[in-house]
């Protein structure tokens, strides 16, 4: 297994996005791209990366293997790398490690890791393919605020999505608070666009501090995508043109 | 009140 990425910037932010939910995961490689799938500690969040072989400067893999890692160390790795310096993650098969290099555009520093594999029993859910009664389209940005200034009243939100608006609602100890986005086009700046398509109209209830954890991923990318219907897990995708995607799942709160 | 499930409770196994 051999893959290159022209800078590393773009796998120090996915790995960002993810160590702090899911610590120990299982990379899996085969030859159209690298994924992995995890659940946190609490099995409430779900998160699936993809990363596809077309995102790549260069990528071979040539038996699929399944490498565990420690995201952490992963990313004490990544630290080494500079934003713009290119990334070559090599692995040879019944190897237990995997190598990372590092090497600058002007070819005059290389930096080579190698980090140990961890043996890890992976428990894969099967994500139906389900149509969605609610989906949003977002500026990432909006949904990281509104989640960080909403978890200073409460520790859930309740996302209700109607024909033209979307509402978060929370409620806690000192008080309460929303915040409303409404449909928006733009057509020169489509990063800014508010879209909502609503099918039947939802309302759902989460813990923030997992979507707290999600909008890590912002950096990433413009825009989010949030999935809803009732009584289902939500997903808020985040899509990395040409790249591939991190996709997580949240379960509802549900009255007792 | 209300209780949060798991995901284990909306996806099957592999």
């Amino acid at each position: 297994f051999e893959a290159k990425w022209d800078h590393a910037s773009t796998l120090k932010k996915v790995i960002d996005a993810v160590k702090d939910l899911i610590g120990d995961t299982s990379w899996d490689c085969t030859n159209t791209g690298m994924s992995l799938q995890s659940m946190d500690s609490s099995h409430v969040a779900l998160v699936h990366v993809l990363l596809k072989s077309e995102g790549f400067e260069s990528y071979r893999c040539d038996r699929n293997v399944s490498m565990g890692i420690s995201l952490n160390s992963m990313a004490k790795v990544l630290k080494c790398a500079g934003n713009d310096d290119s990334v070559t993650l090599r692995h040879e098969s019944e190897s237990s490690v995997v190598n990372f290099a590092f090497e600058s555009h002007k070819e005059e520093r290389v930096s080579e890791f190698e980090l140990k594999l961890m043996n890890i029993d992976t428990e894969h859910l099967g994500i139906p393919e389900t149509e969605y009664d609610s989906i949003i389209k977002m500026p990432s940005a909006d949904l990281r605020r509104t989640c960080a200034d909403l978890s200073q009243f409460g520790d859930s939100v309740t996302i209700s999505c109607a024909k033209s608006d979307v509402r978060f609602e929370t409620s806690g100890d000192i008080g309460t608070g929303n915040v409303r986005l409404s449909a928006r086009g733009s057509s020169d700046k489509p990063e800014t666009e508010i879209a909502i398509e609503m099918i039947n109209p939802v309302s759902l209830t989460f813990a923030l501090k997992y979507l707290n954890f999600f909008t890590k991923a912002a950096p990433l990318s413009d825009t989010v995508k949030l999935c809803m219907s009732n009584n289902h897990p939500l997903c808020v995708e985040f899509p990395m043109p040409e790249v591939g995607y991190i996709r997580y799942y949240l379960a509802p709160k549900i009255d007792e | 009140d209300s209780k949060q499930s798991k995901i284990t409770a909306f996806f099957v196994k592999t």
